[in-house]
């Protein structure tokens, strides 16, 4: 939104990046 | 009216009370049932870490603005924790729909995502009233509260912060366009620096994965 470049790809959120997948 | 870098910040601010003036000082009915739901239950362990991180950032705001200022520390720190709830229930539904699952008892114990988040949102408040905060504080230069500030009072790694950002700007549409730039820059400063910081986590993940490399037969060497 706004202009953000959003990096994450749709299998991923803030689970996956803190480890708890 | 012509819009003028004040009028600009009173809206912003106006924007954010307005959002934040309806929004819990604890966790919802929603937020708990969540907390319920883990196998592990975290609200002890949230509720003492708000109260913990308050006391530490209470005591940082006074020492960079002067003792007479500490209730604007107070309030702003107030702000970021119901914008920390917020988040947070935004967050899991949005989680809750992607993975289908209903126990996030991993994340919801993780100490780095809570302290991450809370920063995140003590940021975005911090960033929202500016340099307004240094008024009654003299020297200027030497009280700038905003990024990467937060880390040092919070004593948080610049790379777990960074894993908030995204999904903190996705679940969050109230953010006024100057905050997620404002965030954006936060990212650019985390890539480009601190994350490079010779006591950053990054280091481990990096070292995790040479370590999986090689476990692996790799027919070519890693390339540069």
């Amino acid at each position: 939104s706004q202009g953000y470049h959003f990096g994450l790809e749709e299998d991923e959120g803030v689970s996956e990046l803190f480890d708890c997948d | 009216p012509p819009q003028t870098p004040v009028r600009a910040a009173m809206n912003t601010i106006q924007q954010l009370m307005v959002i934040l003036n309806s929004a819990n000082d604890s966790p919802s009915n929603s937020l708990i049932s969540y907390f319920n739901n883990c196998t592990v239950n975290p609200v002890e362990n949230i509720l003492q870490r708000i109260e913990h991180l308050s006391y530490v950032f209470r005591t940082r705001f006074a020492e960079a603005v002067g003792q007479a200022c500490v209730e604007i520390g107070v309030q702003r720190y107030k702000l970021g924790v119901r914008l920390y709830y917020r988040v947070m229930e935004s967050m899991l539904k949005s989680e809750e729909k992607r993975l289908s699952v209903h126990n996030f008892s991993k994340l919801l114990n993780n100490s780095a995502f809570h302290t991450s988040l809370l920063a995140c949102a003590v940021e975005v408040v911090m960033a929202t009233y500016g340099r307004s905060a240094f008024e009654c504080g003299g020297s200027s230069s030497e009280t700038d509260l905003t990024f990467p500030w937060i880390l040092y009072v919070f004593d948080l790694k610049a790379f777990d912060f960074y894993k908030v950002i995204e999904s903190f700007i996705k679940v969050e549409s109230s953010l006024s366009k100057a905050m997620i730039k404002h965030l954006e820059r936060c990212e650019h400063q985390i890539m480009e620096c601190l994350a490079w910081k010779s006591d950053s986590p990054f280091f481990d993940l990096l070292k995790q994965s040479k370590d999986r490399e090689g476990q692996i037969e790799q027919p070519e060497p890693t390339s540069t």
